[in-house]
């Protein structure tokens, strides 16, 4: 479904240069649930960006669906980002001047989904993740990990075929980040496919495949056998 | 050496009102190494603020070294902060527009320390957590635990009695962590007070006193005999 091929990510020159991705070849497969992992600075996040379109390589290439992502227009991006992906930010990203509720409706309004279609959902969606009770409050009234939940929510708001979690349970207790691995691992059984960064060794049990980055390069990948 | 005394935290009213902390009572003692866990929401961010004298109780007290804080003029609170404590912010809070370098002197320069000292110490601190290669680098332009192993020298930078740490090793892999617990465990056994709010289980072995919130209130206190 996604290709990275001889991806690199090279920022500044000379003296200044920082290389984060080096020559990276990794597929993500339709349905699958894919965890990156590796140590804090090696690129993860950055891979991540590169793969959901947030990015673009300094070298290399990424295809979606056989297609040259090159290739596309910005207002094909602009669909695939809206429409078939949804991404789950390391530091959230929510808008500060709306509530839970809005944060979560915005992506449905950029799709012009309706006024009652747009609240009902985003309601579910935050009860789903625990925050019934924090609908109208402000990021700022918001601990980090209802923060966190409130991004979440956003992700899931237009049915993404593909979901790009960056650390979705950093912030989380383990209570609060089981419920968000099981949310992730209902929606992939139902054929939905998961990229996610996590540092935490306990969850790689969710994966089907764990890719490792170390200085910017692929050291490993580990496929498990279907059950 | 810090000691909450019946606090409460409460925001809005009426209809809107949360109770983020209720009748609050804990004590930190010199030289502890105290943990301060639950679930997500629960009040730790809060009680950690209140006891780092960053925010102020809605009912009750804090006590330093038996005086009440809520007598303290804005200026002593300035000189806790600025010479006696030192915090690391669960959302890192660094200045974007000064390199990593200059956010860890930025501490030492309110602190009147002189440009030769404060260049040299910021150095110092930022290799200790593995950051000698991006002194330069902007926030942007760090990952999401670069930024947070900044936040952690810069605490660090005027020799802090206590440390407050809002889940400091939150966006770190394993090693990383590690290597930041045993900064924290080494300044410790020099005497320095450890106050530390995380989700991590793994990390309660660090601890010689862990309370335990939910819902606002403790729920459980547990002290461990010396080794
Ligand atoms: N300004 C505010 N107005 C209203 N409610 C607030 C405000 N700030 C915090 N809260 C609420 O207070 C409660 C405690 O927040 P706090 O940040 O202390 O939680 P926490 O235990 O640190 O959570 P996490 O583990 O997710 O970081 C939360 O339920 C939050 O919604
Ligand atoms: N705009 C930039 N300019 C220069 N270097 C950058 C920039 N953005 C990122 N980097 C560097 O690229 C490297 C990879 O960053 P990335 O955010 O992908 O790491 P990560 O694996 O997600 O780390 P973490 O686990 O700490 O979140 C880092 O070493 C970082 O310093
Ligand atoms: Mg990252
Ligand atoms: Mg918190």
């Amino acid at each position: 479904m996604i290709k990275a091929k001889n991806v690199w990510k090279i920022y500044g020159r000379g003296e200044a240069k920082t290389i984060a991705l080096k020559n990276v070849n990794v597929e993500i497969k339709e349905g699958e649930f894919v965890m990156i992992m590796g140590p804090s600075g090696c690129g993860k996040s950055t891979l991540l960006n590169i793969l959901g379109l947030l990015d673009i390589p300094t070298k290399g290439e990424v295809y979606y669906k056989g297609r040259k992502t090159s290739s596309m227009s910005e207002n094909e991006r602009a669909v695939f980002r809206r429409k078939i992906s949804g991404f789950i930010f390391q530091q959230f990203h929510l808008i500060k001047t709306l509530t839970a509720l809005e944060n979560v409706e915005l992506p449905m309004m950029l799709d012009e989904k309706d006024k009652i279609y747009r609240k009902k959902r985003a309601k579910k969606l935050l009860e789903m993740v625990g925050l019934g009770d924090r609908l109208n409050h402000y990021p700022h009234q918001l601990s980090g990990g209802q923060q966190q939940r409130v991004a979440i929510a956003r992700a899931l708001a237009n049915n993404p075929k593909i979901i790009f979690a960056d650390e979705p349970t950093g912030n989380l207790d383990s209570k609060s980040g089981l419920i968000v691995m099981n949310i992730l691992k209902e929606l992939n059984e139902k054929g939905i496919t998961i990229v996610m960064v996590t540092h935490d060794q306990e969850l790689t049990k969710y994966a089907s495949k764990i890719i490792k980055l170390k200085d910017g390069e692929v050291v490993e990948v580990i496929e498990k056998a279907k059950n």
